[in-house]
């Protein structure tokens, strides 16, 4: 799973 | 990434593009409401401040160019384009959005993540994205005309929302820690600001006749 970093949406 | 947040990114690209590609061929913004698109500016200006700092990958970044630029070119046409901005009836799209502006600003400073610049500027611009379609729907009520461009314009944006929460909740049930209450509770709130927009909509589809919204 790819890091969910913070504010990872647009 | 997954796919409904892909399809939602896809819609609202879609959305923006219609729109753009319309103004652009036919050279006019009838029905269009200037403020929704002003607001739309300052969303994603406000959202997409981390845009050179922050690098989360290439497509974040293309999208986040592309819905800037699109939605700064929409107002540039509306407002300076010599020939579109005759067709924009400035008289009917009244709506003051300063009435929503300074609401969502002050929400902002009340309820955010972090009491940090970005982090207001974030939760201002979700805050702000959820009431943004507003005076396109006023207007679009009160000029009764939905030419078939429009109407796809907000079903589509509505329709980028609906997906969104779909990719939240997936989100919610596949990464441990996924919790963003503002960005949630936000995007309900503007989905639910489409639904009767929605209603019409298939309404009219389903009738086969012009889309009507009630006065």
């Amino acid at each position: 799973i790819e890091p969910t970093s913070e504010k990872d949406e647009l | 990434m997954n796919i409904f947040r892909l399809a939602g990114d896809m819609t609202h690209l879609a959305s923006v593009l219609v729109l753009l590609l319309k103004i652009h061929t036919i050279k006019s913004c009838a029905g269009v409401s200037l403020k929704t698109q002003e607001l739309y500016a300052l969303v994603f200006a406000t959202r997409y401040l981390d845009i050179f700092t922050d690098f989360i990958s290439l497509y974040n970044t293309v999208m986040k160019l592309i819905f800037l630029g699109s939605s700064f070119s929409i107002v540039w046409y509306i407002r300076r384009h010599k020939i579109v901005r005759r067709s924009y009836d400035k008289d009917q799209d009244t709506f003051r959005h300063y009435f929503l502006v300074l609401p969502c600003l002050l929400l902002a400073l009340v309820i955010h993540e972090k009491f940090t610049f970005r982090e207001v500027m974030w939760a201002f611009s979700l805050y702000l994205e959820a009431v943004a379609i507003l005076p396109q729907l006023v207007l679009l009520q009160r000029t009764r005309n939905i030419d078939n461009l429009t109407g796809q314009y907000v079903f589509l944006l509505g329709a980028y929302r609906a997906l969104y929460i779909l990719n939240w909740i997936y989100r919610y049930f596949t990464e441990p820690h996924f919790v963003h209450w503002i960005t949630w509770i936000a995007g309900l709130v503007q989905t639910l600001l489409y639904a009767d927009f929605f209603y019409y909509y298939f309404e009219s589809w389903k009738n086969n006749v012009k889309l009507q919204l009630p006065a």
